[in-house]
């Protein structure tokens, strides 16, 4: 059956916080992981450092501010521990 | 600012750059006259200096490459990842690489090479990014006219922190990046815009609906390419919905966030003096459908029905605005009042008793 519009844009959204939060924020997850499992901690601790980085609210979600920076072109250099 | 993990850094002061390869998107001459001026940035506020080599190795190699280019950190495809730079060191440190799938220029459109290669010179030097959003270290893509480009005062403070001051006698300094609760906070131009307000400063913007608390901090570049720094006085005329943007003795026309006319106007067509060079504050009264200018001690009155100035103007500012005194850095009406920003304070006047009522912050709106 075809994907629901939206239920493809939150995949989608989940895959960039993960990708961004690994390649930047030296996330680690194995990648069956999302939201669902041991790892939420992890992911939230690091979605509030790059919330704080970037000069966002903190709330440890995905929220609309939040992905927009994640979508902004940008250097490829880590903004933690190169 | 942020220095890289373990303060790497380069023991020479004079460092060679090699320009690899090119891009098919620009000249070569642009590039290199866009990679230079990127140095340019570094070595005008420290002791070092870069000398172009053509073969062989350089400290900081410099290349255009695709998708995985085997040094573990491949890149995406158009948009997304724009560049990488090696912190300081032998080999592949200290090399840039430049996505190739981007589409690089020497203007506005794409991305700029000078703005991306100054930034990925500072991971060449030894620093990290930067959580001041106005650092040329932040890590997302801002633009910038190369032409009006000064380093900013945080990536000086970086850089110098690692290699010292600048050989200069006279020590260069940069913008810095404004402080939304700083109480010293001063205004250059502030206008409504379909509801929302906008404050102007320097190359920034606030952007602020009154009903929400949050403010958001913009370069003025990142909505409007075209548009200078520095605006001087802005008004919304809103019956026409549109924004009136002042610096010097031109003027730029907003429509929302599009600009109307590609280039500017000149304030004389509005029916100026010769002998106004610029306008300090403007706003709109949208019950009279009249704009009132503030130059200096005086004010002029427009008519934006017949589109020409009033007669009988200028006249003296104190004389219709009790308590009002010259220099009004911004103005604007809101709801009954008009607010007259001042310096760090702000006035709120009420037009019907003819006087101040209340005297505030000139950050008030920002919830600080």
């Amino acid at each position: 059956l075809p994907v629901a519009p939206e239920t493809e844009d939150e995949d989608k959204n989940i895959q960039l916080v993960e990708n961004y939060l690994r390649n930047f924020y030296k996330l680690e997850t194995d990648k069956q992981s999302h939201f669902k499992n041991k790892n939420v901690n992890s992911l939230t601790e690091k979605l509030e450092e790059m919330q704080a980085f970037f000069g966002l609210k903190v709330t440890g979600k995905p929220d609309v501010d939040t992905l927009e920076v994640m979508k902004k072109p940008r250097c490829g250099v880590p903004d933690i521990g190169q | 600012y942020v220095l890289t993990d373990g303060n790497p850094k380069w023991e020479r002061k004079d460092l060679t750059y090699r320009i690899v390869n090119y891009t098919p998107d620009m000249n070569s001459a642009d590039v290199d006259k866009a990679i230079q001026k990127a140095f340019k940035v570094w070595s005008d506020v420290s002791p070092l200096t870069f000398k172009r080599i053509y073969d062989g190795n350089a400290d900081i190699m410099m290349s255009f490459e695709t998708g995985d280019h085997r040094d573990n950190s491949p890149f995406d495809g158009p948009d997304g990842l724009l560049a990488h730079a090696f912190q300081p060191g032998n080999g592949i440190g200290g090399d840039v690489h430049f996505d190739e799938a981007e589409s690089w220029t020497k203007g506005s459109n794409g991305y700029n090479l000078f703005l991306v290669a100054a930034h990925e010179l500072g991971h060449a030097l030894g620093l990290s990014h930067s959580t001041d959003p106005g650092a040329l270290m932040y890590p997302t893509y801002s633009y910038t006219e190369p032409n009006e480009f000064r380093l900013p005062q945080d990536d000086i403070n970086g850089i110098q922190t690692v290699y010292g001051h600048s050989d200069n006698p006279v020590q260069p300094t940069g913008p810095t990046t404004p402080v939304t609760c700083d109480p010293k906070l001063t205004f250059d131009a502030v206008a409504t815009m379909r509801g929302e307000l906008l404050f102007f400063k320097g190359r920034y913007f606030w952007r602020k609906h009154p009903q929400m608390t949050e403010v958001e901090l913009n370069f003025i570049s990142l909505f409007w390419p075209s548009l200078p720094s520095g605006i001087q006085a802005a008004y919304e005329n809103v019956e026409r919905d549109q924004v009136f943007l002042f610096k010097e003795n031109k003027y730029w026309v907003l429509s929302g966030y599009e600009l109307v006319y590609n280039h500017p106007k000149s304030i004389y067509d509005l029916g100026f003096p010769k002998n106004v060079k610029r306008i300090n504050a403007a706003f709109n009264d949208k019950n009279t459908g009249k704009t009132y200018f503030f130059v200096g001690g005086k004010y002029w009155r427009y008519d934006e029905n017949r589109q020409a100035m009033d007669q009988g103007y200028p006249k003296k500012i104190i004389n219709e605005f009790r308590g009002i005194s010259k220099n009004v850095d911004a103005a604007f009406q809101n709801g009954r009042y008009i607010y007259f920003f001042i310096g760090t304070r702000q006035f709120q006047f009420d037009p019907n008793v003819k006087r101040v009522v209340s005297v505030m912050k000139s950050n008030s709106w920002f919830n600080c």
